[in-house]
């Protein structure tokens, strides 16, 4: 049975795209086949694997308003195992069309149906704001891995995305977990840094993840060349970690 | 005459808080009469000035559903002459409040009716995202400050805010300019940041502002100290950017 990960934290900036590429794209090389959804009306996951923007491509709007079912919309990438839902920034009118739409938290949950059975992860990624976007990933999700970095407004708006997932284990989707929190642009050498990772594994405990992802300049070039990291750089720090979180994630799940 | 500016941009993580903080404080240290208002729900600027939540102080939402008058929701700040308008995780609720309220762009812009006589300077600070909170603050400028860092992703959003800016100048308000366009966590040992650079200054001549703010782990401290960077560290490369940026600023005006 496959498992359906949210990337997701209201804070802008933090890593959700890259990691959402790259951890997605570091399952595919270990040969388990993984779909990556882009959530986003920027979407940055979508120009991150080279596609470029196409309106008239079926996307993750078409598959929250019903006008497309999710084959139609599910995209092969240069890695095998590797299949993409793109959007574009007709995304945006989602947040105001499915207000008024039956069952609006559940449309992307909907669409997803039976996903488990033919991927072994799928990996949503979320805007920055707890919208009803992000909303629909996190009831659609089994888990929640959230991106931070170890800065003072990254810490800040934990609180506040740990209160939305309490309220929505309580009425929309009892069983989403925290996969994980995954400290991201990590610069072991600075005092903040130091000061906020420990601040968090106080916090957070074993659920703050093992592997922390340094800052690597190789992460932020490979999307301009439309590839996850271990594409563009497979010998980079950045990759590397990639590579490890994705292992970290499939030993979690292993012993559930 | 008083200036309004937005600082906004829908990529998250761009800098948007920071240059807002620390361009106000700038103007302020200068001596000139500075009002900051936090437009966005996370509250970073309000957080990073040292300022407690507190859903019950008077705060942006308030002014947006005309529940307090500006002059109730003005907090008197460290610096004399800078003066902050908090926000509050309640913003969040605005987003679908003001779908259905009358003059919904417009709700900021008439709460801060007069206020270009007691400020020289107003610096609205935005969410990440093209929602209704920012476009309150772009009706309600009269320039729209572009925070962007040198990266393919931030690269990727620009021709969207400027599609959206051009559409608020249309109709809502015909007066909108761009203020400048500021690089922010700007690292010019890479190749990645040149490339940008030059894509930037090829698309937005002179309105790329002259002044760079540099990568400075001092900017990233003094919010966690409750102070902008000038008065957390004053000699600091990027307290005295933003000076440098505010000056830049304070001439463009000077000859309209
Ligand atoms: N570990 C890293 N090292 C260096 N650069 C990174 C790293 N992770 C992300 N970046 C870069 O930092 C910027 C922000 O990352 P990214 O866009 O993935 O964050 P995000 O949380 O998805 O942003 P948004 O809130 O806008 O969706 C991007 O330009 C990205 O290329
Ligand atoms: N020039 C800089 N040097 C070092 N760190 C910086 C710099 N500018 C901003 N930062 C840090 O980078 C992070 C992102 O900046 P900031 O929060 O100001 O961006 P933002 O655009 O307001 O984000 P959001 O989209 O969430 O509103 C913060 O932790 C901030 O302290
Ligand atoms: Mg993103
Ligand atoms: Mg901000």
């Amino acid at each position: 049975m496959g498992r359906i990960i949210a990337v997701a934290n209201q804070k802008g900036g933090v890593g959700k795209t890259t990691t959402a590429i790259n951890l997605a794209a570091s399952f595919a090389a270990a040969e388990v086949e993984t779909l990556l959804v882009d959530c986003d009306p920027q979407s940055n996951t979508t120009s991150g694997l080279g596609f470029a923007r196409d309106p008239d491509r079926p996307n993750t709007y078409h598959l929250l308003t019903g006008a497309a079912a999710l084959d139609a919309a599910i995209q092969p990438t240069e890695l095998e195992q590797l299949w993409l839902v793109p959007s574009n920034r007709n995304l945006i009118g989602a947040n105001l069309e499915l207000v008024e739409m039956d069952r609006r938290e559940y449309r992307l949950r909907d669409a997803l149906d039976g996903v488990r059975e033919r991927y072994r992860f799928v990996v949503l990624d979320c805007p920055p704001a707890l919208d009803l976007l992000t909303l629909n990933a996190l009831v659609a999700a089994d888990t929640v891995l959230i991106p931070m970095q170890a800065e003072y407004f990254a810490l800040e708006g934990v609180s506040e995305l740990l209160d939305t997932i309490a309220r929505i284990r309580e009425s929309l989707n009892p069983a989403l977990e925290v996969e994980g929190v995954v400290l991201t642009m990590y610069d072991e050498r600075t005092n903040l840094a130091q000061q906020v990772a420990a601040e968090l594994k106080n916090f957070f405990g074993d659920k703050l993840c093992a592997t922390t992802v340094p800052r690597n300049i190789r992460l932020a070039e490979a999307p301009s060349h439309g590839k996850p990291a271990l594409l563009y750089d497979v010998r980079s720090r950045g990759a590397e970690a990639y590579i490890r979180l994705a292992k970290e994630v499939m030993a979690r799940g292993a012993s559930s």
